[in-house]
């Protein structure tokens, strides 16, 4: 990638992350993921996207589209919903927490 | 655009670390990104966009869709729990987020996300994809750096201001009338922040000293969003309604404007012409010539009541560079309502005749509304062509945004420039009369070699 790339890469790979949440003891009911952006690190404050809370909302999804809502506490999420952030350089899946929903990657030969 | 594994991906640190657990502070929209999703996406056209990060055809039931629906322009912050002092200082430079509206339409982009989430993130983690800003519509922005599932949510920075960061993926795949669209829609990153800020003052006094923390906006005086005019020529594409049908084209002189055949079929048939550099304007025109049905080149050539002021005038480019940047600017996807969308590629191949360019091919993503909108070379600005088609597999129903056809400027220039000067259009005439290889390859068939010799 030219030069003008290299700051921007630089913050984009030092900000990114994955955001996981699952059901605290159920790891069989599998985990939803999204990407993230890091916007400090102490305390540690991360940006994603909401999707991945759905599942977890109190009043269901309906919560979202509710007139005039433009935010939703922390506590709209049921006390099961359990998350973790990782960031680079990697890290494997951590133990105990099967993946649900694993995309059936294959790689092709062309 | 197209995936790219980082600057740092060969470099990966052992030892793996675990994630660090977090807790959820609150879920926040942008009301405004909402708003012109709504306006954009839903109302009759809904049945036609789909989000879904799984192809059209996936099984995903009818709740679930329904449900990343609702939560597609919604985001979450949310708090680590206190991370290892050591990890804290290496993590570097702090974010800086661009104002609404200081990126252009055009403006390079860097997205970073994992594809497939926490799938496999020794494999995914952070992976980067380039593209520009293709459309924005208040902070509801578009841009052809393909991302996949998974990297919703991941951050869009800009090339300059370096390393700002722009928006966040809000849906990395869409589909339109079941064909995938080759866009990412994105949600502007300052009025989510600000968004935030607000969010965390009406939540428990402690969590309000943690908007101080949230990155500030660059530059900009605050609230003073910085409109950049984007790259002079994408000025030159315009919107050409004629009757019912409508596409884009592009003015080759102030009173001349070129688009397809298909968009405006019939000689004297009255168009109206409406200029990018401003909203409100439209011009009355009418159609001097266009190309029979039986003529390769679908073009037809509007001439206008009045000047267009202040539009630039592109500059019709002598040479192709196959494998240089190249952008398209068009209608499609959104037509009137939004301005034209920028996408980009390269020029990836220019078929000859006897030496002479007949057709361009590009990767940029090209979509039904951007018949006749211009091809510009990204680095000089200069017309390269007008794109006529992109391509749909019949035997699969599937279209391919990205494969796409325009006629060489070279084709058109001679002709346009004796008319615009005499107001003669024999040269244009000679479109309809081209050579039987020059259909060929229009009709997407191998050129022959040499006229079949008969066996007689």
């Amino acid at each position: 990638m030219g030069r003008q790339w290299g700051p921007a890469m630089r913050v984009a790979e030092q900000t990114g992350c994955v955001v996981s949440a699952s059901r605290a003891g159920q790891p069989e009911a599998g985990s939803w993921s999204c990407s993230g952006v890091i916007l400090s690190r102490r305390p540690g404050l991360v940006l994603c996207h909401g999707g991945i809370f759905t599942p977890f909302l109190r009043a269901g999804s309906g919560a979202l589209t509710a007139a005039g809502t433009a935010f939703l506490p922390g506590d709209s999420c049921g006390e099961d919903l359990r998350l973790h952030v990782q960031w680079g350089p990697t890290a494997a899946s951590p133990v105990g927490r099967p993946e649900r929903g694993r995309p059936a990657l294959c790689t092709p030969q062309c | 655009a197209g995936l790219e594994s980082g600057p740092l991906a060969g470099h990966r640190e052992p030892p793996l670390q675990l994630p660090h657990p977090a807790e959820l502070l609150l879920l926040l929209s942008c009301p405004a990104f909402r708003a012109h999703f709504a306006h954009l996406f839903g109302s009759e056209t809904a049945e036609q966009w789909r989000f879904a990060s799984t192809a059209p055809d996936a099984e995903v039931s009818e709740d679930e869709e329904e449900d990343q629906l609702r939560a597609l322009g919604w985001f979450a912050l949310v708090r680590v729990r206190p991370i290892p002092e050591e990890e804290a200082d290496e993590r570097g430079p702090r974010v800086a987020v661009a104002p609404l509206g200081a990126v252009p339409k055009g403006a390079p982009l860097l997205a970073c996300g994992s594809p497939f989430g926490a799938f496999c993130p020794d494999i995914f983690l952070n992976t980067l994809s380039r593209g520009v800003l293709s459309n924005a519509t208040g902070p509801l922005l578009l841009t052809d750096a393909r991302c996949l599932p998974g990297t919703e949510g991941g951050g869009v920075f800009a090339a300059r201001p370096p390393g700002v960061l722009v928006a966040l993926v809000a849906a990395p795949l869409c589909w339109k009338s079941r064909e995938w669209v080759g866009l990412t829609l994105l949600c502007a990153a300052a009025p989510l922040l600000r968004a935030a800020r607000t969010a965390l003052g009406r939540l428990r006094p402690c969590a309000a000293s943690l908007a101080a923390l949230l990155p500030p906006e660059v530059g900009a005086p605050w609230g003073l969003p910085l409109r950049d005019p984007g790259p002079p020529w994408a000025a030159a594409a315009v919107l050409v309604e004629c009757g019912t049908v409508w596409g884009s084209g592009v003015v080759v002189a102030p009173r001349l404007v070129v688009t397809c055949r298909h968009v405006a079929p019939r000689e004297a048939s009255r168009v109206v012409v409406r200029p990018t550099t401003s909203k409100s304007a439209k011009i009355w025109g009418h159609v001097v010539f266009a190309t029979r049905e039986t003529s390769p080149y679908d073009i037809a050539v509007v001439s206008l009541e009045e000047d267009l002021e202040g539009v630039p005038i592109p500059v019709p480019t002598e040479h192709f560079h196959k494998g240089e940047a190249v952008s398209v600017v068009g209608f499609g996807i959104f037509g009137q309502a939004c301005g034209p969308s920028v996408t980009s590629g390269i020029l990836s191949a220019v078929v000859q005749v006897d030496d002479t360019p007949v057709m361009l091919q590009t990767t940029c993503a090209v979509h039904g509304g951007s018949s006749g909108g211009p091809l510009f070379s990204t680095h000089s600005g200069d017309l390269l062509g007008i794109v006529a088609s992109n391509t749909r597999d019949n035997n699969t129903g599937a279209t391919y945004p990205h494969l796409n056809f325009s006629i060489p400027v070279t084709v058109l220039q001679p002709a346009l420039q004796q008319y615009s000067q005499t107001g003669d259009l024999g040269s244009l005439r000679e479109l309809d009369h081209v050579a039987e290889p020059v259909r060929v390859v229009w009709r997407l068939q191998q050129p022959l070699a040499e006229a079949p010799r008969s066996k007689l």
